[in-house]
């Protein structure tokens, strides 16, 4: 996360951590149901084995020291079969849901943020030097909408349907390389509800260069078929 | 021709207290809005239609500067008209809350008697919308709408009221509120209350002010002309052919040679960036391609290579001449003299959520707390959307309604703010007294398992799946699908599919505070109350954490 500060420790305790089997973190993901994450397909490109992933839950700290964190193998990965950039791992065992460990709200089916929302992005990516490595990070900023995204002084056509559009147009602040299959959530009531999962951007921060986020509420189906069937 | 609702705005759960009204019950809210429309007695500006009773309220208030209160299951409808901030022709039905002269001098209010003792006043012309200062044309004056002034020297000036650009448009269409449909290509356009082909975030209930209405050409961003998402799944969106008026564009307020504002109305020469960069032309492509060009605004006085700002912008901008910079703000000097606000980088953490509090009443608040109780995001009090109020920093110069921060400009019982929420007016603000010794405590929301108990209910009980099918008073419910002996038509199986009405169950399907509830079998009694224990509190709920985001936002 460019800029931004640093979260109050497990204070978005859905946001998961993505590592290698040995433990390095790569990217981010999104605690939905104790036994279910949801991450970007692009995270999985290392590997389509599922031991080749762990799971870390209930962090602040990348290294992971505190007594809250817990850690799940993978049991299975599931990729979006349409190639957007969104996928699911089940956990071996579920997670135990705790005040450092809680499921994120879903959107309902096709759900359209109204263009004025005040979105957050979480996570342990590059800062840019702007501090705070090795905790994790949030920033917030408004959802933008595609018509506008896709002018040519934005991002001139390249965000499609499936996607949001989020970020400052002066930049400044950001996702970045290392946040990708984290969580944009925003605030709807008194409670947060995921409505993008961390994509790509062209590079992180720049003026007139917002983020882009793969729009979940495209996706409920897909995720609930395959929760059901899995 | 679209139905009677398209000419309304609509938000959810608004109520009125003691409202100039009629009262009648219809079976349906266009049953209701046809009443308003043939209201008698007085200019019916808005109805409250309640879908459980089937109440019809007809309301003369300005809900512009009403009080609305929350309530659930009445949804309020504002007509359009009164919501648009341009005039048709002489202006003489205009209610747009516009209230300085076209010399930028604050109006005095039509009821005061000072500066200048009027003629015209609300007890003498009650139908002519003599609001508050706003601008109007009581009289049909040829020149449109004015007002008397605060300035002493000064008795009475006209409003500078933009036109309702009906058969054409000025400038960039921004005031067009005509009823062409169709694309430059002929391609038809999609109604803007709809999600389909293409689904969008221009919702006409968060742009009240931009008349989203129907399928009809509109410029709500700040497009070189009005536009239109298609019905052509090829082509999501696309411009309309306006033509252009004849007539002169109203003529602009005065400019400035300082920053006021935003600078929306400067027009000085300055032509060099914040950091020492030479403008770019507007009307050359180079070094940078672009679309704001003295064609595609008209209006905007983009003359030479001066700072301006065309789009809303912060403060006035350019382009640069340096080719890695494409743009950059202004540096303009404030006409009250003080330094110019620079852009908010970094500001230091504890500054953005201070754990303050506020003394008393909170009437001398001064942080910048900007969440309500219940976590809704605080509206700007310049804004007046998606809610239009009165609480201006011109009307309550004392208040510092400064951004979205808490305040409490009425002296009410502690610091409050409009919220983003449409369907939320206002709410109190997550803020502890300073002198209290017990933290304020958020409102428990219901508590839910995350597998529902059929057996008893949380929080209101809108998720209740269970087969209770008596009321508090041991009535028997009758079926939501039948309509005897009750007959009903808006909470039905069909119309509320996901309220899981089955059979004569206690069901919840409106949100009512008080839980579920159910026609009955007794003729004398339309519906009642059912009594269905509250499940005990169970530990967490999605989305919410135990311990408080900060939520930074870099702006």
């Amino acid at each position: 996360i460019v800029a931004g500060c640093i979260s109050h420790p497990h204070s978005w305790p859905w946001q998961i951590s993505l590592r290698t089997s040995y433990g390095l973190h790569f990217c981010g993901g999104t605690l939905i149901d104790p036994q279910w994450v949801l991450t970007a397909a692009h995270c999985l490109e290392k590997s389509s084995r599922p031991s080749a992933y762990k799971v870390y839950l209930g962090l602040h700290r990348e290294r992971a020291s505190e007594a809250s964190v817990q850690k799940r193998d993978v049991e299975k990965l599931f990729k979006e079969p349409h190639r957007a950039d969104i996928a699911l791992l089940k956990l071996r065992s579920p997670a135990i849901i705790n005040n450092h460990v809680i499921p994120i709200c879903l959107p309902k089916e096709n759900a359209v943020l109204g263009g004025r929302e005040e979105c957050y992005v979480t996570g342990w990516g590059d800062t840019k030097g702007t501090g705070g490595d090795g905790l994790l990070k949030e920033t917030g900023f408004p959802v933008i909408e595609n018509k506008i995204c896709n002018r040519p002084e934005f991002l001139n056509g390249r965000v499609k349907k499936h996607e949001l559009c989020a970020g400052n147009i002066h930049g400044g602040t950001d996702s970045c390389q290392g946040d990708s299959g984290g969580p944009l959530v925003c605030l709807d009531q008194d409670r947060f509800v995921q409505h993008g999962v961390t994509s790509w951007g062209l590079g992180c921060a720049q003026p007139m260069k917002p983020g882009v986020y793969v729009r979940v509420s495209n996706y409920i189906p897909w995720i609930e078929s395959i929760m059901e069937n899995n | 021709q679209g139905d009677i609702l398209d000419s309304y705005v609509r938000t959810e759960g608004a109520w009125l207290l003691n409202p100039k009204k009629e009262v009648y019950r219809t079976n349906s809210k266009e049953e209701c809005a046809e009443r308003c429309e043939a209201e008698s007695k007085f200019t019916c500006r808005a109805f409250l239609f309640t879908s459980k009773d089937q109440q019809c309220l007809t309301l003369a208030e300005n809900t512009k500067t009403a009080v609305i209160f929350r309530r659930t299951n009445a949804v309020l409808y504002e007509k359009r008209i009164y919501l648009l901030e341009c005039k048709e022709g002489k202006g003489v039905n205009y209610r747009g809350t516009e209230a300085k002269t076209q010399k930028g001098v604050p109006c005095q209010k039509w009821a005061d008697t000072v500066p200048h003792k009027p003629n015209y006043t609300p007890e003498k012309y009650p139908n002519v919308g003599l609001e508050e200062n706003y601008c109007r044309n009581p009289d049909g004056d040829e020149r449109g709408p004015w007002c008397y002034t605060t300035d002493p020297a000064t008795r009475f000036d006209y409003c500078n009221i933009p036109e309702c650009e009906v058969e054409c448009m000025h400038c960039s269409g921004e005031n067009y509120h005509g009823v062409v449909a169709t694309t430059t290509s002929g391609l038809e356009c999609q109604r803007w209350d709809s999600q389909q082909p293409h689904s969008h975030g221009y919702l006409p209930e968060n742009f009240p002010e931009k008349d989203l209405k129907m399928n009809y050409c509109r410029n709500p961003d700040g497009e070189p002309r009005p536009w239109c998402f298609t019905t052509s799944l090829t082509k999501r969106w696309e411009y309309c052919d306006i033509p252009r008026c004849t007539t002169p564009p109203p003529a602009p307020a005065p400019g400035r040679q300082c920053l006021s504002g935003r600078g929306e109305d400067y027009q000085g020469t300055i032509s060099v960036t914040e950091s020492g960069n030479t403008c770019q032309h507007w009307s050359s492509q180079s070094p940078h391609r672009h679309a704001r060009t003295p064609e595609n605004y008209p209006c905007k006085n983009l003359e030479e290579n001066y700072c301006r700002n065309p789009d809303g912008e912060k403060m006035p901008w350019c382009y640069t001449t340096n080719k890695t910079a494409r743009w950059e703000y202004c540096t303009i000097p404030s006409c009250d003299g003080s330094k110019p606000e620079a852009p908010a980088v970094d500001v230091p953490e504890q500054a953005q959520i201070s754990e303050d509090c506020y003394q008393g009443n909170g009437v001398t608040y001064r942080g910048t707390a900007s969440f309500t109780l219940t976590g809704k995001k605080c509206q700007a009090w310049s804004s007046m959307s998606p809610h239009r109020h009165n609480k201006t920093a011109d009307q309550y110069p004392n208040a510092d309604l400064r951004q979205n921060y808490c305040r409490n400009p009425d002296a009410d019982s502690r610091p409050w703010c409009y919220t983003t929420d449409p369907s939320v007016r206002w709410e109190y603000c997550n803020l502890k007294r300073c002198d209290s010794r017990v933290p304020v405590t958020l409102p428990k929301p219901p508590q839910t398992t995350l597998e529902p108990n059929p057996d008893c209910i949380n929080g209101n009980g809108k998720d209740y799946r269970g087969t209770v099918a008596k009321t508090a008073r041991g009535r028997t419910c009758q079926a939501w699908s039948s309509q005897k002996p009750h007959s009903h038509d808006y909470f039905t199986p069909m119309t509320h599919p996901e309220a899981g009405l089955d059979k004569n169950y206690c069901r919840n399907p409106d949100g009512d505070v008080n839980g579920p509830w159910c026609y009955t079998t007794d003729p004398r009694k339309a519906w009642e109350y059912c009594d269905i224990p509250k499940c005990p509190p169970a530990q967490y709920e999605c989305g919410k954490s135990k311990f408080r985001p900060k939520l930074c936002a870099q702006r």
